[in-house]
């Protein structure tokens, strides 16, 4: 399903270019609940950009469902991202002044679902996050988990194929955590959608099949966990 | 030294206005380190913005070592927030496209510090919090836990009287969150820093010597926490 094959990315150039991935190998097979794990700024969010098409590598080969994804043009790639992506943001990135519900109802109007099943497909989302009452606050008016679970419900609601999740529970309380946890796992088991997580809690990467650690811009180990 | 009565906070107005803190009475002695914990939502946030002199309750009176904060201007509270106060946001809130270095600098440019002693005084911050070396990086160059490392720098960098430390370990391994919990304690108990961290990990609330307990707006609780 997805082949990265010797992945390099550096940021900037000359002087000031600095080298965020070493040369990365990785698969993953259709089904997968991955957990990418390793310390803070080892290179995750890196890897999870370029995963999510959200950034392109310096170098090396990525494969998505047999498409040569760094061959596609701007247009080619936002399709391919609208269509089968879904991205939950370590830093949220909900747009401002837009209310949590328009948030998440974005990517399903990219997509042309119609207004209707747009509406409740989106307040489905909300509501399996627990803020169904918070649909008319702004980003503004929202506390910093509530603007997470915003931002998992903006990228659950379109039933992407491949979901990533950047550190999805960095700013929740426990009981909150394996809400989420169980909300991923559920939509990894019964819908068949491959995830792959980021996060830095062992507790958390214990809902995933498989955990790959990442130490300075490199694989470090790859762990089968057994379920 | 901190005596919070009565306080209530309504965001908003009319038909759109929320009550996220109904009545708090808490009172915090010069030396402490408190752990404000609840679920996401809670008002944890929102009671720290008020203790950090960052917005106004809707009622009730807030005691800041015998001065009353909201009888204040908004110059005077400008002034006893620069002065005594270090705030760590959940959010990070670093200036984008200025370097952490010059982000560190700006509370002791405020405050007046001559330049030689400021830069030495930032480096010191940036190097306990590991980042020496991305002194020049601005915040778009940083990963999230770096980004939250550089606010704490920022925060600690003027030894504040009270240091406010909202969720400073979410985004953050687990080796680099004892480092800064440890920085936190050593404030604490050789500089006497008073110091109230908002947190959802038990694991980093041991570091405190008290737990205050929110739910729904108000105290739900208060630990004593035996070290
Ligand atoms: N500007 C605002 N307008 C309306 N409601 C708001 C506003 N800011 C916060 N709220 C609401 O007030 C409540 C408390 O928010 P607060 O940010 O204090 O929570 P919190 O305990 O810090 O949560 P978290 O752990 O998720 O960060 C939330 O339900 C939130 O939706
Ligand atoms: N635009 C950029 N320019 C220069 N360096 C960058 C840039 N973006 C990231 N970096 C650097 O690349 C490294 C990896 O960053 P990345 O965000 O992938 O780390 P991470 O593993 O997600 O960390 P965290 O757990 O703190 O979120 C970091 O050292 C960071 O400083
Ligand atoms: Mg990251
Ligand atoms: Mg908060």
């Amino acid at each position: 399903f997805i082949k990265l094959r010797n992945i390099v990315k550096v940021y900037g150039s000359g002087q000031n270019s600095f080298l965020a991935l070493k040369g990365i190998d990785l698969d993953i097979n259709a089904g997968e609940f991955v957990a990418l794990m390793g310390p803070s700024g080892s290179g995750k969010s890196t890897m999870a950009n370029i995963l999510g098409c959200l950034d392109k590598a310096t170098k090396g080969s990525y494969l998505f469902n047999g498409v040569d994804v760094f061959s596609l043009n701007r247009n080619e790639t936002a399709l391919l991202r609208r269509n089968y992506i879904g991205f939950i943001f370590q830093g949220f990135n909900l747009l401002a002044r837009t209310t949590a519900l328009e948030n998440v109802e974005l990517p399903l109007l990219y997509r042309g679902m119609p207004k209707k099943e747009r509406r409740k497909k989106a307040r489905e989302a909300l509501d399996m996050v627990g803020l169904l009452e918070w649909e008319k606050h702004t980003s503004a008016q929202l506390s910093g988990g509530q603007q997470q679970r915003v931002a998992i419900a903006r990228a659950i609601a379109s039933n992407p194929l491949f979901l990533l999740a950047d550190e999805p529970t960095g700013n929740l309380d426990t009981k909150r955590s394996v809400e989420i946890m169980e909300i991923l796992s559920n939509l990894n088991k019964d819908l068949g959608i491959t995830i792959l997580m980021v996060t830095h809690e062992p507790d958390m990467a214990k809902y995933a099949t498989r955990e790959v650690h990442f130490r300075d811009g490199e694989v470090n180990k790859v762990e089968a966990v057994i379920k």
